[in-house]
């Protein structure tokens, strides 16, 4: 029947697709020419803000000049770190206004929070070697870290995301047209306990639900549950831009105002939608995620790259 | 090596090295 | 496909429903300007100072840094070669002996009257203890991973010492 030819493609589109992922490297992603932004530790933290801003990118690798090595990634996460110990410890402006990128480890620690498993893998393994890697980890993107050949020194080449990964697999895999089954028979959609807030929620609240349940988004909904905005991790690099606290009394409404006007909007789908489409829109966008509605637009759901990229992996 | 103007009294620079068959141009930032 | 883009996400749309909700806050919050301000890139770093001068205050900011440098031939008082002892914490595995002195050439280039670029080259590593090291051996083209953070962390500090100094 159809439904059983359809069955049948995915699982070989799938599987030919994990056979590309193993014959390319973490390497062939990479463009022919790229720039990489790192920082020194020694970077104030409220400095790192202007530079990620004034880059348009949200991490950034750091390099710890002291030991010349590699020292983890800058993530949204960190952001969110310092934002919660500034929020319990009011009087400490003056130490997190001067508090250096190779502080963050601390601010870790006082708070109590995991630090980012930040996993790396060398440029030469095979791409879908780094992306199993990356799932373990929960910082969605993974180093490749190579050696001086003559000091053996670490090289940051480049940071891979899931984005990223996703773009390669959707521009370079014809078999994605065929997966075509509907994404709400796959159970890849988070639909139990998604968190949620409302427009009127204290921004800090949304910021802890990201935190303390490890999520990079927080659907907004009304009253009835439809669907309005997204608060998203990245948001708050502009919340505190220019190392400026004050906001944290905003509500999650005010505190999506800061958006820059170029944010392209929230990608919603819904059950019946194919991961062949999925996978047209992340080759033609820049989409990080799919909230999942119902004909009503209400929120049952979340689709993340992560649930997308774990499927291909290990799905079926 | 190529620079950029320090502003915020942080100091950026850049080189431009092959990894490879690859080009990338590594940026550092450090404070002044 | 019932993919779409969510309206009242959009930032604009999203701006005008608060304002209609009449949030407090609303009317004061101005969206980030995304200014991608171009990082404009120059070669090395320029000076507008008597070349003498500018060589004077290199090699004294070399000096203050404990770098050392190859006594100038008469015919190119313009380029200085620099041996710098890079020392960083090393937790050496098993002692190997990683090259620990780096070669950098520094010279001064007129771009017009009164103009000088002053330019920073890589150039190899030298290894304290005597040892030639395999740079000589592997020729540029070979070389295929090299980490150029080293370099741009000396870099970093002559500069700093330099604009510490004027």
């Amino acid at each position: 029947t159809t439904n059983e030819k359809i069955f049948v493609e995915q699982k070989l589109a799938v599987e030919s697709i994990r056979t590309f992922l193993n014959s390319k490297t973490s390497y062939d992603v990479l463009p022919v020419s790229y720039r990489l932004i790192v920082m020194d530790t020694a970077l104030l933290v409220k400095k790192s803000l202007n530079v990620l801003l004034q880059n348009n990118i949200v991490s950034a690798p750091l390099w710890d000049s002291q030991t010349s090595k590699f020292a983890g990634l800058l993530t949204s996460s960190d952001f969110i770190n310092v934002i919660q110990y500034y929020f319990s410890n009011p009087d400490k402006f003056e130490l997190v206004d001067k508090l250096q990128l190779n502080g963050l480890k601390d601010i870790e620690r006082i708070i109590g929070v995991e630090p980012l498993d930040t996993a790396s893998i060398h440029p030469s393994r095979p791409l879908f070697e780094a992306c199993l890697k990356m799932m373990g980890s929960r910082s969605r993107r993974i180093p490749l870290i190579d050696q001086d050949e003559e000091t053996h020194r670490e090289i940051v080449v480049s940071v891979l995301t899931q984005y990223r990964i996703l773009k390669f697999v959707a521009l370079n895999c014809r078999e994605t047209n065929f997966l075509k089954r509907p994404i709400g028979e796959l159970g890849i959609i988070t639909e139990n306990d998604v968190k949620r807030c409302q427009m009127t929620t204290p921004v800090i609240d949304a910021i802890q639900l990201l935190s303390s349940n490890g999520i990079a988004s927080i659907p907004i909904v009304d009253d009835n549950g439809v669907l309005l905005n997204v608060y998203e991790a990245i948001d708050v690099l502009g919340l505190i831009k220019g190392g400026i606290y004050n906001d944290l009394s905003l509500s999650v409404g005010e505190a999506l105002m800061r958006r820059s006007d170029d944010f392209e909007g929230v990608y919603t789908c819904t059950k019946n939608d194919k991961l062949s489409t999925i996978m047209d829109n992340i080759r033609k966008a820049r989409v990080h995620r799919f909230i999942v509605v119902d004909d009503a637009g209400k929120l049952t759901g979340v689709l993340s790259l992560d649930d997308i990229l774990r499927y291909i992996l290990l799905g079926e | 090596l190529a620079t950029s103007s320090i502003k915020h009294n942080t100091l950026c620079v850049a080189s431009i090295v092959r990894y490879k068959q690859k080009y990338a141009t590594q940026i550092l930032y450090a404070p002044l | 496909s019932t993919i779409s883009i969510l309206p009242t996400s959009l930032p604009q749309i999203h701006r005008a429903n608060m304002l209609a909700q009449g949030f407090p806050a609303a009317s004061k919050i101005s969206p980030l300007v995304n200014k991608k301000s171009k990082t404009r890139w120059h070669f090395g770093i320029r000076s507008h100072s008597y070349p003498l001068d500018v060589m004077g205050e290199i090699y004294i900011a070399l000096k203050n840094l404990g770098a050392e440098w190859a006594k100038p031939s008469e015919e190119d008082l313009w380029t200085i070669r620099v041996r710098w002892k890079y020392d960083v914490e090393q937790n050496r595995t098993n002692n190997e002996k990683i090259p620990d002195l780096m070669k950098m050439v520094i010279q001064l280039f007129q771009i017009e009257t009164n103009n000088y670029l002053v330019d920073f080259k890589f150039d190899g590593w030298e290894s304290s203890y005597g040892e030639a090291t395999r740079h000589s051996t592997i020729s540029d083209d070979e070389m295929s991973t090299f980490s150029a953070y080293p370099f741009l962390h000396l870099t970093t500090k002559l500069i700093m010492e330099l604009a510490v100094n004027s």
